[in-house]
């Protein structure tokens, strides 16, 4: 049985792509077989392992409406042990699709013949609490919440929390969250070192040891096409996401 | 008439709120009679501008549902000639109900009350570019685009610049982009220099004159539920949103 992880925050730009490409190139980096989705139509997970921007359906879009063999919607990256399900800008146009039938599960399904290949498949999610989102958190068992340490990123995680509540009553009950990481810490700032430690009060036992710092390598990486480990893997961000790989890998094995 | 602004962009964290809610403050402050509309669930200019999170349906939500009068849904606010309606999660829910809707002039119709009594109404959406923000297309004539110094910003905007042409061939022939924002832009790296100038270089007429720099103060403001002219006036934050204020202002009476 694969670890299925989703990564989700319905706010912004808190770090959700940035973890799960360097979450999954750690875990891979250290051996454990690792899967990443991408469930953006936006497609950063994607591009931020190299992979060109495509105008055409393909990987998780095709994975969805059956064409082919599951398989096909795999593809390996330059990182040993990594394989990739890629995104398009048309999986948007699937949600509408998605909405409309009833099924919530059809990601779970179309995942299933990978479940068992991989150690850990990580699921990287669009910002909002839409179908797409919601599909991965009916497909997956643990999730990981990234938490930007600033203002507006805090408010949100009580509704977030509440939602996640709502999903496992009633579409997965097997859903638990897995931790909340603190991103983008920045030691400068009164206001990082305030958010860092609220959340630390709010949800002692949940959120992550690991701090991951705001470093302008992380920033620069996906430019290259490449994760940390192979971009930069002596960097501050480099060791944080090492550091979470350990916790995860721990937090899977007491599960 | 008013002149009806939307703040747009699906990438998530690239400072839509921020500069929804300082732009109003600054033409506010200028004397120019503005609204401010929340259309995101999450509701951060909402508690940007220092009203709690309300889990009743309030503002857009009664507005869009014909509850009561139009100019109830209007709540001021602490700076002078700043009007704001805010949002509730709640709204999330309406987006199932506006998709089965052919109907994706609502929220146009439902501002019409305020054209003219305001000079300027300013729209907050959403980091998606579903129903909400489609809505949010429609019923604008103008967009500003921020994009965040950084590569996952700059990536998605050919494809938001598509969807815009999309929009204004099918739904709102009047829609024009008035200019793109380069936001928390960090003089100290060559990533953030790279990509100002590089949006420079695609779009050297769209692009605003103005950079706002990325200052601990502007991400200070929403946690005192303050724009950055009441937070700290003489801020570089400040002043960078009031020469913003100044160039739309210009851009507008060229129109
Ligand atoms: N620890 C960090 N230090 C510096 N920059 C970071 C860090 N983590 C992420 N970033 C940068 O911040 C921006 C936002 O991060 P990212 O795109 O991973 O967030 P996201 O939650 O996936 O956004 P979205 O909501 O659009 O999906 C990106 O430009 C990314 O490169
Ligand atoms: N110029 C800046 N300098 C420093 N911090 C900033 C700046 N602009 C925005 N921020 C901070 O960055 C984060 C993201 O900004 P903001 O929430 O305005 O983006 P957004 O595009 O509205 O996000 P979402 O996609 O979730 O709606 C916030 O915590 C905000 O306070
Ligand atoms: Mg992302
Ligand atoms: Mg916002």
């Amino acid at each position: 049985m694969s670890h299925v992880i989703s990564v989700v925050n319905q706010k912004g730009g808190v770090g959700k792509t940035t973890t799960a490409v360097n979450l999954a190139a750690c875990l891979a980096e250290w051996g454990h077989k690792t899967l990443l989705v991408d469930v953006d139509p936006q497609a950063n997970a994607t591009s931020g392992l190299g992979f060109p921007l495509n105008e055409r359906p393909q990987g998780l879009y095709k994975l969805l409406t059956e064409e082919g063999e599951p398989t096909q919607a795999v593809v390996p990256t330059k990182t040993p042990n990594l394989d990739l399900i890629p995104s398009c800008a048309a999986l948007a146009g699937l949600e509408v699709e998605l909405a409309q039938s009833e099924h919530r599960a059809e990601m779970r399904e179309a995942l299933m013949p990978f479940n068992g290949s991989y150690s850990f498949i990580i699921l990287d999610s669009p910002p909002s609490l839409g179908v797409l989102t919601v599909s991965a958190l009916v497909a997956a068992q643990l999730l990981i919440i990234p938490v930007q340490s600033e203002y507006y990123a805090l408010e949100g995680l009580k509704h977030l929390l509440r939602t996640i509540e709502l999903i496992r009553q009633s579409l997965n009950p097997s859903l638990r969250v897995l931790g909340l990481l603190r991103t983008m810490h920045d030691t400068r700032t009164t206001l990082s070192h305030q958010v860092v430690r609220d959340v630390e009060q709010f949800f002692p036992t949940l959120v992550f040891k690991t701090v991951i710092p705001r470093t302008v390598r992380l920033a620069e990486a996906p430019s290259y096409g490449e994760p940390i480990t192979v971009y930069d893997p002596r960097s501050s961000g480099a060791q944080a996401y090492r550091a979470l790989a350990q916790e995860v890998v721990e937090r899977c094995q007491k599960l």
